[in-house]
């Protein structure tokens, strides 16, 4: 089973 | 003071077209470079930048940083009241309320304007350093599009497999699987056509078909789309414009 994982995760918030 | 003007107003239509489906509000923000767009759908999981360059203008003048937040779905309805190819102007002040977005008809002596309310919208920016690469496609946009509607009609994953040899997309759904591999090549006589692999290592990445549904609305912006794979990392497909790009940043879907 495959998870969508979330751009969060890869870039921060500025 | 904001004002920019552009040949035609088709450019405008067709980035509204490309992003409105994945999001709904976001910030123009207007320097005296161009205007550029960072916006993260609800999900968080498909990211828009735009660059609209000085360039693409016929005239741009923007003394100071204006930042426009536009509701995109009012906007389009506005944007398409223009013809393709009427003179669009975009007129602001320096705190603006409202944008105007003026049409004019090449060959007649008809003006159209209209004015657009603005929100104030605090939206979330992401820092996106440079990213390195392990993979890069060049190919027809057309033809991705194509590929991605073909396969979204299986299962809601995309698969991205690339290899020295060539790129496969591939999707395993309940009643059947698909794919479609592409070999590198080079039309000389229309480079556009060309498919162009640039492996430093192979790829094996999983994507939600939805988001590459809404990524291939940009395909009317230019011939060509670029996509940049890395493993375990989001994926970055670009639509060059005359001077700029839409790009888009997917993140991937992974084992659990």
């Amino acid at each position: 089973k495959l998870k969508q994982s979330s751009l969060l995760s890869f870039f921060k918030k500025k | 003071m904001l004002e920019g003007k552009f040949e035609e107003s088709s450019l405008m239509k067709k980035v509204v077209d490309a992003i409105k489906d994945s999001v709904k509000l976001c910030n123009f923000n207007c320097t005296e470079h161009g205007v550029t767009v960072q916006a993260v759908d609800d999900s968080r999981v498909l990211l828009i930048s735009l660059l609209i360059g000085e360039a693409s203008f016929e005239e741009y003048r923007c003394d100071r940083n204006i930042t426009l937040g536009i509701d995109l779905e009012s906007f389009n309805k506005i944007i398409k009241n223009g013809n393709s190819s009427d003179f669009l102007t975009l007129i602001a002040e320096d705190s603006p309320d409202n944008v105007l977005i003026i049409f004019e008809d090449k060959k007649k002596d008809r003006v159209s304007e209209y004015s657009l309310k603005l929100m104030d919208l605090d939206s979330d920016f992401l820092q996106i350093d440079d990213m390195e690469f392990d993979a890069t496609i060049t190919m027809p946009s057309s033809e991705f599009a194509k590929i991605t509607r073909d396969l979204k009609t299986l299962s809601e994953s995309l698969q991205i497999i690339v290899t020295k040899e060539n790129v496969k997309f591939s999707s395993d759904g309940d009643f059947g699987t698909g794919n479609v591999v592409l070999k590198g090549f080079v039309d000389m006589d229309k480079p556009d056509e060309s498919i162009k692999i640039d492996m430093a290592r192979p790829i094996n990445l999983t994507f939600g078909a939805k988001y590459i549904a809404d990524i291939v609305k940009g395909t009317s912006l230019s011939e060509s789309v670029t996509i940049k794979l890395a493993d375990k990392s989001p994926a970055l497909f670009e639509y060059k414009l005359p001077s700029g790009f839409l790009r888009f940043y997917l993140a991937p879907k992974f084992d659990e």
